[in-house]
């Protein structure tokens, strides 16, 4: 599992420290930004809007940390069975790694992951996939939501879906008559012109 | 039970309650949780026939008849309603289809409890609690949202009577899109700018009387109405209010930490940011909608994606389980771990609010920017995963997912306002971002930083160490 630069990327610690280097780094980025704009004679207000864009990236980076750290802190604390701890773990990883994919280019812009190393973690993303599929049906049952709250055919518990859907679509204000008043009004002539 | 969904449950390695009990804070409040599911769900005052199958018109007057008899209801349910979480629960329970009391106890309350004067304070909350009025809090006008500094509302100060003379000076400053505003509140706390002395204030709460409380006209000065078919609650009346000249009693300005004297004195309050505290405790409500909301869409999409059998994966063998497709695992598997890091966030910005929000009380203003800072981000972040990740259920789905029947298309746009409302998500990340700035500067000098930012005081070398 160690890459070349000796790392275990799947390591939840490293995973956090990460996170919180790329917000950092992009923090950084944007504070340059602003201060480069001030240094051009632009006030802090003006300033401010000129690097919004690096700003906002910066707050989602940030925001993203804090997810990722606090998941982490949670799986420290909780006190459960060993295979649900593995089974928290792995989803732990897949949240963390996939985010990383899909923000790679700010992981890879200042070298906090290099090409070889983010072209393995798409490869982990995949191999927790058919992990995760073992318990996929039993995470979203503990989510404990009650049919009725649900209220969806598709998502019902007891997956009875077609038979539902076929109920659904009979109970449709249009099926009340076999032929609808609107072939009188607008059918009929134009078939009967 | 379907046998592809039974086998799925059969080969699971976890135990689904152990986690259960986890995500709803142990047995107990688990236990009090399914009990007021049984109470409402065995209720047959709470059923109707499906709301797509109602009208505009009949989904508000729906909506009104469940909410009202939630309040009746309420405390024949003694114990399972211990707290604020509870009554969220049961209300959401009860009023599927929207509750038209939401905001008259949560905002409205909320802003009279934290921002108003101890007299106020016992005039208004045993009339709000035993629903006597009904109140709503009245915030973003047609052209004025996120950014409460450009809010047009005048409460202009007059020693001589000692009032405050609110107006709709504009158009623009028309107040727009509070929800259960158009027919249904008798009262609302309405954001106003203060002017006294021949001096602009800022934006200042002020409660106002809208409607009369013995045959619910509209006051005169006031003009209150829906605002019209929108995108999803259909069964809120998010209204429109313009004033004219419309007089409120001194006492009426939530005054706790700014006031106004009898002689039209005007005091400051410690921090400005005290005005928008109601906001913060929404936004983190909203980390907790994502939350779950997330959770509905990955919940509806994997189950039926293990019983959705689609194509063949090699020539003449059977059609497999959708979810049996690396592709359709890649598009859902990272949503349901997205719904558990979201669970697991919104549990410690709630924790850090009730943290903060005594702080407050006790006089201690020192986090109140860290707060701002982490509920606004953490709102914007969570809610647009959220909003991209349920239309990725929606689109799993295949054709079924644009059907009704799916519950989609109502979970996405019920969902999809918390996008936009408290706080634009876009604005609210600047905000974050100015704060990070800030603190960015201040770790650099040496400053202690708060929890969520102390990071910012270390350098590359020493996080990479």
């Amino acid at each position: 599992r160690a890459t070349s630069a000796g790392r275990d990327l799947k390591d939840p610690r490293l995973l956090v420290a990460l996170y919180k280097e790329r917000a950092m780094r992009q923090i950084m980025f944007a504070s340059d930004k602003v201060e480069a704009a001030r240094s051009e004679g632009l006030d802090l207000v003006g300033a401010l809007n000129r690097a919004s864009v690096h700003l906002v990236r910066a707050a989602n980076a940030h925001s993203h940390l804090l997810v990722v750290e606090n998941f982490h802190e949670k799986l420290q604390e909780l006190k459960v069975s060993q295979k649900l701890k593995k089974t928290l773990l792995q989803l732990f990883q897949l949240y963390a790694l996939d985010g990383i994919t899909n923000c790679s280019g700010e992981f890879l812009e200042d070298g906090i992951l290099s090409g070889t190393e983010v072209k393995a973690i798409r490869q982990y993303v995949v191999e927790l996939l058919p992990l995760i599929r073992v318990n996929a049906v039993a995470l979203v049952d503990a989510f404990d939501f009650r049919d009725e709250v649900l209220d969806s055919v598709l998502g019902r518990y007891d997956g009875n879906v077609y038979e539902e859907l076929l109920k659904w679509a009979l109970s449709s204000p249009l099926n009340k008559t076999d032929v609808h008043p609107s072939y009188d009004k607008y059918l009929k002539p134009l078939l009967h012109r | 039970i379907n046998p592809d969904l039974q086998r799925e449950r059969d080969a699971a390695t976890i135990d689904p309650e152990e986690l259960t009990r986890i995500i709803f804070d142990g047995a107990k409040e688990l236990d009090k949780k399914r009990k007021l599911e049984d109470a409402v769900f065995n209720d047959p005052d709470y059923k109707s026939i499906p709301l797509n199958f109602m009208s505009r018109e009949e989904q508000y007057e729906e909506g009104i008849r469940r909410s009202a008899i939630a309040v009746t209801k309420k405390e024949a349910l003694g114990d399972l309603i211990e707290n604020h979480n509870d009554l969220i629960s049961y209300n959401t329970l009860a009023c599927g289809i929207g509750n038209a009391f939401f905001l008259h106890e949560s905002m409205f309350a909320d802003s009279i409890k934290r921002m108003a004067t101890d007299e106020l304070k016992q005039k208004m909350m045993p009339l709000q609690q035993k629903f006597e009025i009904i109140g709503t809090y009245a915030q973003t006008e047609m052209g004025h949202g996120t950014f409460l500094r450009g809010l047009e509302t005048t409460a202009h100060y007059d020693p001589n009577t000692q009032e405050f003379v609110l107006n709709s000076p504009t158009v623009t400053s028309t107040k727009w899109w509070p929800g259960a505003l158009g027919k249904t509140s008798t009262h609302a706390v309405v954001l106003a700018q203060l002017y006294t002395q021949g001096k602009c204030h800022g934006i200042h709460p002020f409660v106002v009387q809208l409607r009369s409380l013995e045959d619910h006209k509209s006051l005169p000065g006031i003009t209150l109405g829906d605002i019209g078919p929108k995108f999803g609650y259909g069964a809120n009346d998010n209204g429109f209010l313009r004033l004219n000249n419309h007089r409120i009693p001194r006492e009426n300005m939530l005054m706790k930490y700014s006031q106004v004297a009898p002689d039209g004195t005007y005091t400051k309050p410690p921090k400005a940011e005290l005005t928008y505290g109601t906001m913060t405790f929404i936004r983190s409500m909203i980390v907790r909608a994502s939350a779950f909301g997330l959770a509905r869409g990955t919940t509806i999409a994997i189950r039926y994606s293990a019983v959705r059998r689609q194509s063949e994966m090699r020539p003449g063998e059977p059609e497999p389980q959708v979810l049996s497709y690396p592709t359709q695992q890649y598009k859902l598997f990272p949503l349901l771990a997205t719904a558990y890091a979201f669970f697991f966030v919104q549990k410690k910005m709630v924790e850090t609010y009730s943290v903060v929000n005594q702080q407050i009380n006790d006089g201690d203003y020192t986090r109140i920017q860290e707060l701002h800072g982490l509920s606004s981000g953490l709102k914007a972040f969570t809610s647009w995963a959220t909003n991209v990740g349920l239309e990725i259920c929606r689109m799993s789905c295949g054709g079924h997912g644009y059907s009704m029947s799916s519950g989609f298309p109502k979970l996405y746009v019920d969902f999809t306002p918390n996008c936009t409302y408290e706080g634009e998500n876009t604005v609210l990340l600047l905000q974050t971002a100015r704060f990070l700035v800030k603190s960015l500067k201040e770790g650099k000098r040496g400053a202690k930083l708060p929890g969520t930012v102390a990071y910012l005081s270390s350098n590359v070398t020493e996080l990479r160490a």
